[in-house]
């Protein structure tokens, strides 16, 4: 359920 | 990816060669933080862990592995190639003050309780005062080379171009990411009294900059 979040900035 | 986000960037990687470079040619790392550049070094280190794990772009691969290189090179050249110009006296901001309640916050107060998410967390906020110890030595010491100054200056501007584009995404996406926009607002206003002994003694005179 918690996948983690896709952190797309540097 | 908007024109703030990709200046912010380029602005951010100038900012880490123009240190990188200062260092190398003239083989000395005086007034310069060697624990800010750990600090930045384990940021880059937690927060880039997603290279294993998602692909974004070739774009977003690329700069994570170029920061790592470089902050660890940086690192290497402080602490081994160029060990006897550090001045580890002036050096003596205390990093555990800032790491252990990093720590702390990046638990309490994250996205999902998971290892990636937490480290990632804790970059966040690691990064937004990583740069004290470098302010505090120019502070101690009463002075900055104008190399030193711009990077410094640089290293602030890629965070104020980086407010703008979160308000440019929050208009056009919809995207609000509030860790790194609190994280983000908190650090650059560490900048700004720099910025302000920037504009007026750097860029009007010569030299080293000088507290008053």
């Amino acid at each position: 359920a918690d996948e983690p979040a896709n952190h797309d900035e540097l | 990816m908007n024109i703030f986000r990709l200046l912010g960037d380029m602005c951010h990687l100038v900012a880490i060669i123009i240190l990188f470079l200062k260092i190398w040619r003239s083989k000395s790392c005086a007034g310069i933080s060697g624990k800010s550049q750990v600090l930045f070094a384990l940021v880059f280190t937690t927060r880039y862990l997603d290279l294993f794990t998602s692909f974004i772009s070739v774009y977003n691969t690329v700069m994570k592995v170029v920061f790592l290189v470089l902050a660890y090179a940086t690192v290497y050249l402080i602490y081994l190639r160029f060990r006897s110009t550090y001045n580890s006296e002036s050096d003596s901001f205390r990093v555990e003050f800032l790491l252990v309640p990093v720590a702390g916050l990046s638990f309490l107060e994250n996205y999902a309780f998971a290892p990636l998410e937490i480290l990632w967390t804790f970059s966040i906020y690691l990064e937004s005062v990583a740069i004290l110890p470098q302010l505090f030595m120019i502070t101690k010491t009463g002075e900055a080379e104008s190399i030193t100054t711009h990077y410094l200056f640089f290293l602030g501007l890629y965070r104020a171009l980086y407010l703008a584009n979160w308000v440019w995404r929050y208009h056009t996406e919809g995207f609000f990411d509030q860790i790194a926009v609190v994280s983000g607002v908190v650090q650059t206003i560490f900048y700004c009294d720099f910025f302000y002994l920037y504009f007026t003694k750097v860029l009007r005179g010569s030299g080293k900059m000088t507290l008053p």
